[in-house]
């Protein structure tokens, strides 16, 4: 079972659009996936037409010790949703519980059986909710959009890695995904150069292309392969799905 | 002294592109202008080519209770930057304080003299920080991309709203900016009719349009206006101070 936790702290990477789109590419590929929404935003959750207003699910996981077989939906075929669950921004604004606070969605993983992708999206910052994702993942994902910001975004996240991996002894295989990719723009191209200056043999083959359908589909509660699968969202998040499980880079 | 938090929990809509080049371009019209980033990430630091690797700034005081003029700096004509500082990081993660810590950006400012207008940078989350933005902030200027989960974030961010200012019994005026605007997206155009809809004499009247000239100035540590002064970016940005100064809204 791998388990990616899809991660920056930057906002508007693409951290929801490639979890939802992804975790179905995957499914459609017969594995057996569920996706986790542990954003207290809860956008992936609305992404797959679930409505946030009266769901409970990773909350639950976290604050109550509940399993998540109790919780999950089947959203589509061969692929199961954890919704984030309304009570979930509690989680961030607690203080007690202590150091093992962090571990709480490893532990609850461990007891996960007949999944072969697990992939949790994080939310745009670095507190109690992304620590559990990354103390719970052998991997991450992290996208970045072809922009300068996103690029110091990167440059931090690999720092507060280096630390958390030190102190804790763990390591995790990262990849990057690059998203919401203007194959014209010459900054997409300098950021895309640079990132692979710096982590040859770690970025994902297939760029995500901007295409606006990618933006349309969660509003009506669909995947990019349910709403338009022939387009370029579609075409290649499907790629990327190939490039996860082969493990196929830019060179 | 017209004191405005940039705010909106959901990530990537142009908090900090807004406040780097509505802080230059209020400041190119006359007024005196301070420029505060309260995100930890310091992205509006680095945008105005501030080294982030060693400032101090904002961290200081609401940690230490420094003053405001002790670590602000002057960097453009009438324009002056309260960085966020290496440390304010550590902000976000401490408990203790109790709920005296929400008020002490509000204090802080209440010493500030000679300025037209202060805008607040905020972090993509609702945590210590964004309540201390919030609560010194008499308006707010609430950034939103043309794309169903700005959209959610905005109907999210209205309701943390109202919580807030009945618990406290504080209004603020609130003005929506479209950013990241695409003329041609249908999603745009029904984003915006929307947004209308529900907050009508509140969207001000310039969208500022997805323009990638506005993603390259922060590399070098420029706003829009040192970067390319005619582009499509510095129009709108101008002319967004002006719908600012005078309060011109879409009908
Ligand atoms: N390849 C793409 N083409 C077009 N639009 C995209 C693409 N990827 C993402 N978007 C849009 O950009 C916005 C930001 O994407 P998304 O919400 O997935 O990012 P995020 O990293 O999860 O954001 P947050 O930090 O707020 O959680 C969304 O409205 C999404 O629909
Ligand atoms: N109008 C625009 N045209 C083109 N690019 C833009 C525009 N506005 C913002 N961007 C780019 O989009 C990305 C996100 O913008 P920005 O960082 O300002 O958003 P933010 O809301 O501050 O994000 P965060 O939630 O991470 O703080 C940046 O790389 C920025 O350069
Ligand atoms: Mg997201
Ligand atoms: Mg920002």
């Amino acid at each position: 079972m791998r388990v990616l936790s899809v991660m920056n702290q930057k906002g508007g990477v693409g951290k929801t659009t490639t979890t939802l789109n992804l975790a179905h590419a995957l499914a459609q590929k017969g594995q057996r996936v569920l996706a986790i929404d542990l954003d207290p935003q809860a956008h992936l959750t609305a992404g797959f037409g679930i409505d946030t207003r009266s769901s409970s699910g990773v909350d639950e996981v976290l604050m109550e010790g509940a399993a998540i077989s109790e919780y999950r939906v089947s959203v589509r075929d061969k692929l199961d949703l954890l919704p984030a669950g309304i009570r979930l921004g509690e989680m961030e604004h607690r203080a007690e519980g202590g150091a093992r606070r962090g571990w709480l969605l490893k532990e609850a993983l461990s007891r996960v059986r007949g999944k072969d992708y697990v992939l949790v999206d994080c939310p745009p910052s670095s507190g109690i909710l992304g620590m559990n994702a990354l103390l719970a993942s052998r991997e991450v994902l992290v996208p970045v959009a072809g922009d300068f910001f996103s690029l110091q975004g990167l440059a931090r996240l690999m720092n507060i890695f280096e630390h958390i991996e030190g102190a804790l002894n763990q390591k995790t295989d990262k990849w990057v995904v690059l998203t919401r990719f203007h194959e014209r723009r010459r900054l997409a191209r300098e950021v895309r150069d640079k990132i692979l200056a710096y982590f040859p043999g770690r970025v994902l083959r297939t760029p995500i292309r901007e295409t606006v359908s990618l933006a349309e589909s969660p509003g009506f509660g669909q995947t990019i392969f349910e709403y338009q699968g022939r387009s370029n969202g579609a075409e290649d998040y499907l790629a990327l799905a190939d490039d996860l499980i082969k493990g196929r880079v830019l060179k």
